[in-house]
């Protein structure tokens, strides 16, 4: 369970 | 990072340093909508709360970073600097009207129900409506200046390139992300309209009319 998803977009 | 990805984040800083550089050298804000500005910039700040979380790279800080200072600076320019030349009395719709819709659909469809993952997807959802109150404050007026235009050609572009490489990286990474993909498809196709006329009549050199 990651605590947030990585979004490497801008 | 792929070319499509690099165009369409240079298409969107273009954006932005087209638009501060009509205030600026304008000494105007005229044409431009205030509540568009106000929706981009808590775009960017509920987006990239993830610099303080996480490092991606060097490149995706200063973006990010970049992002948030020029909403930030436009809005100044806009209601505190160039006050006297905002057209408010054409800047009418209603934020409500997006904002609330875009908090329910954020709380309801997002990849996790964290704060940060809702707020991603909160300024995801914003992002591709956030447009709204400025084409219709253009569609109210029937025109818009030239160089406003081209600020709103770029802005509209970023996210169209950006759906290229969504293509590129579902093909090449087997990387998607359905919530970005119907919210920047949804976001480019508003644009779909102005991309018309903006081909049709600046392009030949023409003034941003509308038909009557």
């Amino acid at each position: 369970n990651r605590y947030t998803i990585l979004h490497d977009e801008l | 990072m792929n070319v499509f990805r690099l165009a369409g984040d240079l298409s969107h800083l273009l954006a932005i340093i087209i638009l501060l550089l009509k205030i600026w050298k304008t000494r105007s804000c005229a044409g431009i909508s205030g509540r568009s500005q106000i929706l981009f910039a808590l775009v960017y700040t509920t987006r990239y709360l993830d610099l303080f979380t996480n490092f991606i790279s060097l490149y995706n800080s200063v973006m990010k970073v970049f992002f948030i200072s020029t909403s930030c600076a436009t809005i100044y320019l806009m209601y505190v600097k160039f006050k006297a030349t905002y057209d408010h009395n054409h800047d009418t719709f209603r934020i409500g009207f997006l904002l609330i819709p875009v908090t329910i659909l954020g709380l309801l469809i997002n990849h996790d129900f964290t704060p940060l993952e809702v707020l991603w997807t909160f300024s995801i959802y914003l992002e591709s409506v956030a447009i709204l109150p400025q084409l219709f404050m253009v569609s109210k007026t029937g025109d818009a200046e030239t160089i406003t235009s081209h600020y709103l050609f770029c802005l509209g572009l970023y996210r169209a390139l950006y759906i290229f490489n969504w293509i590129y990286r579902y093909y090449f990474e087997g990387f998607y992300d359905l919530i970005a993909i119907v919210a920047g498809v949804v976001q480019t196709v508003l644009y779909c309209d102005f991309f018309y006329l903006y081909v049709t009549r600046v392009i030949k050199g023409k003034a941003l009319k509308l038909p009557a």
